[in-house]
């Protein structure tokens, strides 16, 4: 479902060069739930970005859906993004100024579905992700932890086809990481492929698959039973 | 060196009210690496923050070195906030516009030390978390990671006096994450006080005592060994 073939991102400053990734050969396949581990700096943010469409390869190509990334235009990509591919951030990025409930709601809105509606999956998302009590809180008025779980919903309200998952647990308390892998499995057994970056190994150990970064390289590759 | 009594914070939305802090009493001692766990949202940041003066309580007193805070004035506050306290955000809250050195400096520039030692010891601070090669950076050009470590650095280049850190290793791999509890413990063995919030029990393990807390109040308080 998606594949890079020698993808490097290179990035210039001054008069050096740094790759955050480095001739990467990666392909994900439909049903997989993948673990992306390494230091920090590996590279594990850059892969994830480049496959969820938010950061263009500086060489090497990336195909999505059998499609090349680099050949579509600006609105196909977005069109693209928002219905194919749920991102959760390493940083959160929700919008200050509305509630939890309204930030959830955003890609359902990007893709006109009616308002009723949208508000019920909305509300449905936040529940299961254990926020009912906090709908109508601002970001500001919610904890570190709260607010990953705000991006989570937001992330999987649109039934997306993958889930691009940035450290979704680094500000999460065991029990409350425990639900949100048992979430991450039950959406993947319902069909949505799930990457998720994590550098806890009770996190990736919920995967089927896990690999390993470093220095904008993928060292190893692995295959697991679940837990 | 920090003792609150009976504190309580209580947020009011609408007809709600929420007690992030319900009447705790806690004491933090000098020489103490303490760790704080509890489930998301049970009032972590909400103590670090009291603790910090960033936050006042609503009813209860809090007296940092014998001092009762709520009778401080504001230049009082800030003044002693800047000289005995570093604190690492949940959220890093670095300036986006300028690098990861000038990031680490800003203590020291409010203490008014002179520039030649501000960047000397700015300098060793972000060598001592790993970024030596990343002290020109802009927090934009850095990991997740990275990001965290520069809000580390900036928390201890003051040698303040107590250390208060919220999931300083939220973003970390195991080993640098090993590395900055190695650089804790070094910092508590010269006589710091560390206070630090985490999820993880293989961080807590570092810890002279652990906190618990659920619901705004503190369940248990254990002494161990730390490792
Ligand atoms: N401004 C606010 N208005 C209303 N409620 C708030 C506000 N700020 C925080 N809260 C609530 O106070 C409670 C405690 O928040 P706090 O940030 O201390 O939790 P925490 O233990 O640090 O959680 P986490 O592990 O998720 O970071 C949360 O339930 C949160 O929703
Ligand atoms: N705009 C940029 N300019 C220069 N270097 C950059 C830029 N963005 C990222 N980098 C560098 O690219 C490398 C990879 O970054 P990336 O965010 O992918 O790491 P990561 O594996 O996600 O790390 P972490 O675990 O700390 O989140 C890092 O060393 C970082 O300093
Ligand atoms: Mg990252
Ligand atoms: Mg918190």
């Amino acid at each position: 479902v998606m594949k890079l073939e020698k993808v490097t991102r290179r990035y210039t400053m001054g008069d050096q060069t740094l790759r955050a990734l480095d001739e990467v050969d990666f392909e994900a396949w439909p049903g997989d739930l993948l673990a992306v581990m390494g230091t920090s700096g590996s590279g594990k943010s850059t892969l994830l970005n480049v496959l969820g469409c938010l950061d263009r390869p500086t060489s090497g190509r990336y195909l999505l859906d059998g499609q090349e990334v680099s050949s579509m235009s600006r609105d196909q990509l977005a069109r693209v993004r928002n219905r194919t591919i749920g991102f959760v951030f390493q940083s959160f990025n929700l919008l200050s100024r509305t509630s939890a409930l309204e930030n959830v709601e955003l890609p359902l809105l990007y893709a006109g579905v009616p308002t009723a509606e949208r508000q019920r999956r909305s509300a449905e998302a936040l529940t299961q992700v254990g926020l009912r009590e906090r709908m109508l809180h601002m970001p500001n008025q919610l904890s570190g932890g709260q607010q990953q779980r705000v991006a989570i919903a937001r992330a999987i309200v649109g039934r997306p086809k993958v889930i691009l998952a940035d450290e979704p647990t680094g500000n999460l308390d065991s029990r409350t990481s425990v639900e949100v892998m048992a979430l991450f499995q039950r959406l993947w057994r319902e069909g949505m492929t799930v990457l998720l970056v994590t550098h806890e190994p009770d996190i990736a150990a919920y995967a089927s698959r896990v690999i390993t970064m470093r220095d904008g390289k993928v060292k190893s590759d692995v295959r697991q039973e679940p837990r």
